[in-house]
């Protein structure tokens, strides 16, 4: 449903390029709930600004249900965005000068079908939080609300860049749960960076990228 | 050498009043390697935030070395961390219109022994990006520089809030080898907020919170 063609993205920084991806193709199919594995710095964020049309590469397609992505003017990628996605950021990009609920809350707004904003907040446990600005929350409050946000939208597509980095063993898992069920329930197509393993048992597939290239795919055939 | 004495972190909400910390007694021994751990949200950052001079406390003392430092003026607490304290955000707080090379060269610049910019970017493999602004590094990339600018400065004290939580577990690893080996050569006190289990077993102590209190705490004897 959503595919990098050939994907490359280069950064010319003076005399020196840097290949942040070097022919990347991936594709999510309907539903599915990919992992997205590598070391720091190997392109994952890369990968997924530009699938979630936040980025555009320097070469190839990304092809949403026939069109491409990547083709589309600044208005109309903005609303492919705000339609079809939702994303949990690497630094979450909360609005400071609104409480975690009305964080969420901008987002419901202009959403289709959207979760109400404190029952999304009850999900990753912060209903005793919605009050507080980002700079009354801790690290992984933050983070939490930022799932939040990004799944009460109920959106086809979900990108989540690294959504446990800043939780505890348990809390991480609560929400690794959270992104299981709204994919199995709501069958919304997932991806998610992550340095957790438990995550990568609970994908349909795995896919591992290793300095700006796919290194390794693999199928969970228990699932 | 570094001391909270019946800390208390209260923040009043309208009629709500949250107990970030409540009554909590935790001393760092000369030399030693603490980790602190405790689910999100339990007061980690709070505490570190305290002991480092950052915040101060509601109740309770900060004993450095005899002296009271939650009893000091701006001017004499900004001296004290300045002179005294290396510092791993939890949020990294680089400054964005520095190069990786010149957040660190900016806190070498003021410290005693500094170790030279470039060293302290190759401890965490970064000497390649060097030249790239914040913006221009990956989410791990810019976790790494935080940690080379604190260690850079040789301080006696090192307070590091989740250093590895952006990092794959590969990455991870060498961050906490670092850290590790800093405490070992130099002697310096640290203390680690970290969900990364290795850690704990790498630490002397480990001092586990929850909601706001000291929970348990364990010395790793086979260390
Ligand atoms: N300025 C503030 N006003 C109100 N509440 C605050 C403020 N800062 C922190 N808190 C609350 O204090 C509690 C402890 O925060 P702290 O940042 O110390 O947690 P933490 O253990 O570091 O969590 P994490 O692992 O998520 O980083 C949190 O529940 C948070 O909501
Ligand atoms: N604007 C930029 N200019 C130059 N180089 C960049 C820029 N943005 C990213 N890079 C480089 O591209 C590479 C890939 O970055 P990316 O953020 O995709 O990595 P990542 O896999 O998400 O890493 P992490 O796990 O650390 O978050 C990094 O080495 C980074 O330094
Ligand atoms: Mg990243
Ligand atoms: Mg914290």
């Amino acid at each position: 449903v959503l595919a990098a063609h050939d994907v490359t993205k280069t950064y010319r920084m003076g005399d020196v390029d840097v290949h942040a991806l070097r022919g990347v193709n991936v594709g999510l199919r309907q539903g599915e709930l990919l992992v997205l594995l590598g070391p720091s710095g190997s392109g994952k964020s890369t990968l997924l600004n530009i699938l979630g049309g936040l980025d555009v590469p320097t070469e190839g397609r990304v092809m949403y249900k026939e069109r491409d992505i990547a083709a589309l003017g600044d208005r109309e990628l903005t609303r492919f965005r705000r339609d079809h996605v939702g994303f949990v950021f690497q630094f979450y990009n909360l609005i400071p000068s609104l409480t975690a609920r009305e964080n969420v809350a901008l987002v419901t707004e202009i959403a289709e079908e959207p979760l109400d904003p404190r029952e999304a907040l009850e999900l990753v446990s912060l209903a005793d939080r919605m009050d507080h600005f980002p700079s009354q929350l801790s690290g992984g409050e933050q983070q939490r609300v930022a799932i939040a946000r990004a799944v009460a939208k109920q959106p086809d597509i979900l990108l989540c860049d690294e959504p446990t980095g800043a939780l505890d063993v348990k809390t991480g898992i609560r929400v690794l749960e959270v992104i299981d069920e709204v994919n199995r329930t709501l069958g919304t197509t997932t991806a998610v960076i992550t340095h957790h393993a438990p995550m990568a048992s609970m994908a349909d597939r795995v896919i591992s990228l290793s300095d700006g290239r796919v290194y390794q795919e693999h199928e969970n055939e228990t699932k």
